[in-house]
């Protein structure tokens, strides 16, 4: 006779046998690019250490700036990273030679705080952006934010919940897993994120296809 | 748009990370879809840290370890592809499509997102109609580079969870089965079900995954910018 459970309840994340992956920190927080002061629009995730980093990208001839910067990201490092951005509210589509700046302002801003936190000059943040098409990113909002973002960071159960949330748009409920294996007798762990309700039919490449 | 990244302390070489993540995201995020529309910002990423202390994979030096590995990721993200279905702007239903007895993988997955795109196979599932012949209709205009023989197309819904009961065969062979309504209504009121159409040419599959078109999937995208 009790109601029915809401989407958000029936495929929310269980964290009581979750095994986050060491080394990374992650963060979620409201910088101002949603209208509504509740909802995150900001994520932030690093790793304590150069990682190797992979992608693949939408095949849409109208690629936005984030995708190419990301790209850029990977050549340049090739395929060493260490962090990724995430915004959401503002797909950062469509925005000419501003756009890019802005992503790349994105991208910049946290490789300054991974440049001043750690001995290693190992650097590379990725960047990723979805909302509305065709609006120019409040980037001082979002640049501040990033700064703000530090303070957050953390390997909790809590900490990985915020960064999903700031991924989503239409969704209904942040999209977390994990997962852990046995590989050459360590165990590995795996954390991930998603997001995503329309616009949905992707056919993604590698990045240099 | 789609956007997911997954984060791990397995150490794995950049070249082969990427050659794990294109495998995986192939047979998961590209194999998904809501609304048939591809986002000019649709992204995935991995970063592997090596923080696990593991050795490091390679698909040359470690070929094992890099094979479980790309199969545990392939695994890890259709868990998270399909929950972005699951999650479809006015979603009321999750559809798994198989489509088997394909020449080549290629023309399977070709076929399988020609049927998860139709808009009029989508309403059908949303008003719970075992309209066949709009999937049929959908594998016939699919073009997956070779002739399909009408005559050895079988088209079936199956009950998801398989709870013991056999498959709903609607078309055997090219020829219409008598259908059982009320079976093929008990099976299509189930918020998860799926659909499998053999081709009778070959071996290969795939597998993608939809969800029905809904009033509110309107609703959500009439005023998205404001």
């Amino acid at each position: 006779s009790s109601a029915p459970q809401s989407k958000a309840q029936r495929f929310a994340f269980d964290p009581t046998a979750a095994k986050f992956p060491l080394g990374f920190v992650a963060t979620g927080l409201h910088c101002g690019v949603k209208k509504d002061p509740s909802r995150l629009d900001l994520g932030v995730i690093i790793s304590d250490r150069p990682c190797s980093a992979a992608g693949t990208f939408t095949r849409n001839a109208f690629v936005a700036a984030p995708v190419v910067v990301s790209k850029e990201v990977l050549a340049k490092g090739r395929g060493i990273a260490r962090g990724l951005v995430v915004n959401s509210g503002c797909a950062n589509a469509v925005t000419g030679s501003q756009g890019l700046k802005d992503a790349r302002a994105m991208s910049d801003q946290l490789d300054s705080f991974l440049c001043e936190s750690n001995s290693s000059s190992a650097t590379g943040t990725l960047v990723m952006s979805t909302g509305v098409i065709g609006q120019l990113l409040p980037i001082k909002k979002i640049l501040s934010g990033i700064t703000s973002s530090t303070a957050t960071l953390g390997s909790t159960h809590s900490a990985w919940l915020d960064a999903a949330k700031a991924f989503m748009t239409t969704d209904t409920f942040p999209k977390l897993r994990t997962r852990s294996f046995e590989l050459g007798g360590k165990e590995v762990r795996m954390v991930g994120i998603d997001k995503g309700a329309g616009m949905i039919h992707p056919n993604m490449g590698p990045p240099h296809a | 748009t789609l956007l997911g990244m997954i984060a791990t302390d397995a150490a794995v070489t950049p070249a082969s990370l990427q050659d794990a993540l294109t495998y995986a995201v192939d047979r998961s995020f590209n194999s998904i879809s809501v609304d048939g529309d591809m986002s000019t910002n649709d992204t995935i990423v991995v970063l592997a840290n090596g923080a696990s202390g593991s050795v490091e994979i390679s698909e040359k030096a470690t070929p094992d370890e890099y094979i479980k590995f790309r199969d545990q990721l392939t695994d890890f993200a259709a868990e998270l592809a399909q929950l972005v279905v699951r999650d479809g702007e006015g979603a009321e239903k999750f559809v798994k499509i198989t489509v088997k007895g394909s020449p080549t993988y290629e023309a399977a997955h070709k076929i399988a997102s020609t049927i998860s795109t139709s808009a009029l196979v989508k309403c059908a599932l949303h008003g719970e109609d075992a309209n066949w012949g709009r999937i049929l209709c959908a594998v016939g205009y699919s073009n997956p580079g070779f002739d399909i023989d009408p005559t050895k197309v079988t088209v079936s819904f199956v009950p998801v969870p398989v709870d013991g009961s056999a498959e709903l065969k609607l078309l055997v062979n090219g020829e219409p089965e008598h259908v059982d309504e009320a079976r093929a209504s008990e099976i299509l009121k189930s918020e998860d079900l799926a659909i499998q159409v053999d081709l009778g040419l070959g071996d290969e599959s795939a597998t993608y995954w939809t969800c029905d078109f809904s009033h509110e999937y309107i609703s959500i995208n009439a005023d998205y910018r404001s």
